[in-house]
């Protein structure tokens, strides 16, 4: 299945 | 000390109208370049940013950075008794307890005035990076309002696909599938109904239909909107208010298959 980006790690790292 | 009104309560009824069912507890950081708001929902899918730059304001007034906690359900109960075209002023010290809000309907002489009691949310500042999109879309944002609210009919999710011929909306459900096109377009005539397609490469990406609804709540902020793509990154959902300020969605897309 699809999954969703988790966006709180995201933009942690970047 | 913060100082800051705006000539028509609209705006911010708006602005918070559209994200207090993304994120409930949050704060306004004010200083002197205006005030700013990041917050993420609960299940780390999408992301609010929002700025109201002091130019946006008149007077507007802060000496020093004020964080003020608020509980979006508490403020949306406060501003529901401002009338969209009172003034609004927000004030508060620098270590408030409150925030204290003004609305003014000049024609009738009424004042009222209200203090929301602030509270200590410790919130992590998380990096928005300047990202090179491969497709920024600009469209009428009643346009991408309807297209949300058509295919949510069909489907939980939409894939968008922006190509050198158009940007694709389409949904795939129980009940069959659709999809919607627009075309690059430019009015002359009417500004407001414009789609603009920059793309550097082609992007489909697929998200969450419920989220880009509640984003489309900020409709009443701009007559457009910008989408912005790249592969396996946040979709940037922007509507962009007078004078650089904005208030800026981010999705996370759905990934795999």
């Amino acid at each position: 299945a699809p999954f969703q980006l988790d966006l709180y790690n995201y933009f942690l790292t970047s | 000390m913060l100082e800051a009104r705006l000539d028509t309560a609209n705006l911010f009824k708006s602005a918070v109208d559209a994200i207090k069912d993304l994120v409930q507890d949050c704060n306004f950081d004010c200083n002197d370049s205006g005030i700013a708001l990041q917050a993420m929902d609960n299940s780390h899918v999408a992301l609010v940013s929002m700025m109201l730059k002091a130019e946006a304001f008149s007077p507007f007034r802060c000496d020093r950075n004020i964080a003020l906690g608020v509980n979006l359900t508490s403020l949306t109960k406060v501003l529901r008794a401002a009338g969209r075209d009172d003034t609004l002023t927000l004030k508060a010290e620098d270590a408030p307890d409150v925030l204290n809000l003004v609305f003014e309907a000049t024609a009738q002489d009424r004042i009222s005035e209200y203090d929301l009691k602030l509270m200590d949310i410790d919130q992590e500042h998380l990096g928005i990076p300047d990202t090179e999109y491969a497709a920024t879309i600009s469209m009428p944002s009643a346009e991408f309002k309807r297209i949300t609210t058509d295919l949510m009919a069909m489907s939980e999710s939409v894939t968008i696909e922006a190509t050198k011929d158009g940007v694709k909306f389409s949904s795939t459900g129980d009940i069959g599938n659709g999809s919607i096109t627009l075309r690059q377009h430019t009015p002359v005539d009417k500004p407001n109904e414009t789609v603009e397609i920059e793309l550097s490469e082609p992007v489909a990406l697929t998200f969450s239909l419920k989220y880009l609804t509640n984003f489309c709540k900020a409709q009443p902020l701009s007559n457009q909107v910008k989408l912005c793509l790249s592969a396996e990154v946040p979709l940037m959902v922007e509507y962009g208010l007078e004078g650089g300020s904005y208030l800026r969605f981010y999705l996370a897309p759905k990934i795999g298959d």
